[in-house]
């Protein structure tokens, strides 16, 4: 089973696009797929097309040790993928772990037993580097970090790549970086190619060759409540995110 | 003074680009200006030309009550502004506040007697709704909230609202939303559009008129160490940040 951690404190690069969008397009390759919201934006809750405020229990009572994972699983309303929701209450847990037995494990420790339920576990993460941010780089065996070719977002990178460091170090030593995704890409922009060059330079085969376009039906998508597949599957977001899928699901068969 | 917390939970939506350049263009029209990086990705501290990890010490002495702004204070590289800068070092803050006394209001006391010395406090936040932002809505007297026009901004605005509504009753009774600025604008996606007008019917008055457009040199600046009225003063962003303060200024004389 792989776990992946979708991170990145920069805001607003695309990781719950990412999420969601993998999530439906590795379902439609016939994986098992979960999708952890650990944001309490609740975005990938309401992206996977659940209504945030139906729920009476999510992620922070499991983080919490109050619930079972199999307790608050809910099915995303399309795309065929289960989903342990999130909403405001989880701003409340960075504090509450604070001084809490196990806090950093908190979410590895629920994810035991599923090995043979799912095939990809996919974390989207808060835009911070922060306890709950932990949690979900404790308990992966793989980062995949989307990175917008801007320079805030290139600025934050070293600080991210740190705190991997760390977490391998004194948490979880199989932790990897699995790769970074190029998102909200346009071509056209000279900063974007600049950057996107520097990433190649820097990071070499742990960039992801699909590169995932600005394209109008992924900010569309979601206020529909489904993947931008099942939105405008023709859409050069629908392709892109197929595309990762299967560069994922070969990157699994070669290694 | 003014002091005006620019704050959105949601990530990505404009907060530092806002906070910078409305430094410049206040500081431009003869305001004297203060910028408050409340990020532990001082992105703000590094858009106004300033080197991180030149930094001995920062905002986060300042909350912790080691040190008082005046010692912390530097000079932006262009635009004749200060800065009290940011960097990594504020992400421990949240935890570390969360069992001192006067938690919510270290910022807030910071700022006290500094009425004669700014007209203009402006305070970049963070993309989450935590202790760190609570103190600058407690030492705010009036929110600036930049929004994209896309559905999980959108999603998140209640959330914002409620914050301010308890800050409100429990810490600062003064604090105000003084607006709502329309930003990474794109006339020509229908999405945007829709959620424009439902902005204008729900606020009012309280949407800016000035709106902010998408232009790449507004994500260039940054990387030059520089507002964008510096980097290309012709340019569309350029020229949509001087219209906000100088609409800014119009009903500082209104009121
Ligand atoms: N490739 C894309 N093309 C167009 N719009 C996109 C694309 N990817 C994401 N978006 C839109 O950009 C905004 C930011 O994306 P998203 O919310 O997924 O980022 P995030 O990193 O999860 O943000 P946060 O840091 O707030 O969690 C959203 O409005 C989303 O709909
Ligand atoms: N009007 C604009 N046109 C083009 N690019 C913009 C505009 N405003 C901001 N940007 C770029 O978009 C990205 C997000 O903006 P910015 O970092 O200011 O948002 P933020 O809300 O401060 O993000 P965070 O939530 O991470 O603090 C940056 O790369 C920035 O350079
Ligand atoms: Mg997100
Ligand atoms: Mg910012």
């Amino acid at each position: 089973m792989k776990i992946l951690a979708i991170t990145n404190q920069k805001g607003g690069v695309g990781k719950t696009t990412t999420c969601v969008n993998l999530a439906a397009s590795l379902s439609s390759a016939k994986r098992r797929v979960l999708l952890v919201d650990l944001d309490p934006q609740g975005n990938a809750t309401t992206g996977s097309g659940i209504d945030k405020s139906a729920l009476a229990t999510t992620i922070y009572h499991v983080l919490l040790g109050q619930k079972k994972l199999a307790d608050v699983k809910v099915r995303s309303a399309v795309g065929s993928f289960d989903v342990i929701p999130a909403n405001r209450e989880l701003a409340g847990a960075e504090v509450e772990l604070v001084n809490e037995l196990a806090r950093e494990t908190r979410l590895k420790n629920a994810l035991v037993g599923l090995e043979k339920d799912y095939d990809y576990v996919l974390i989207d993460c808060p835009p911070a580097l922060n306890l709950v941010t932990v949690n979900a780089l404790t308990a992966a065996n793989a980062v995949m970090i989307p990175m917008q070719c801007e320079y805030f977002a290139l600025e934050g990178l070293s600080d991210l790549v740190n705190t991997i460091k760390k977490v391998r170090a004194y948490l979880n030593p199989k932790l990897e970086i699995e790769g970074l995704l190029r998102t909200l890409f346009d071509p056209r922009n000279m900063l974007a190619q600049q950057v996107s060059a520097q990433l190649e330079n820097h990071f070499g085969k742990k960039v992801y060759s699909t590169v995932i376009p600005r394209n109008v039906r992924l900010a569309e998508a979601p206020s529909y409540g489904m993947p931008v597949m099942y939105h405008d599957r023709s859409s050069k977001g629908a392709q892109a995110y197929m595309a990762l899928a299967q560069e994922m699901i070969k990157r699994e068969k070669a290694s």
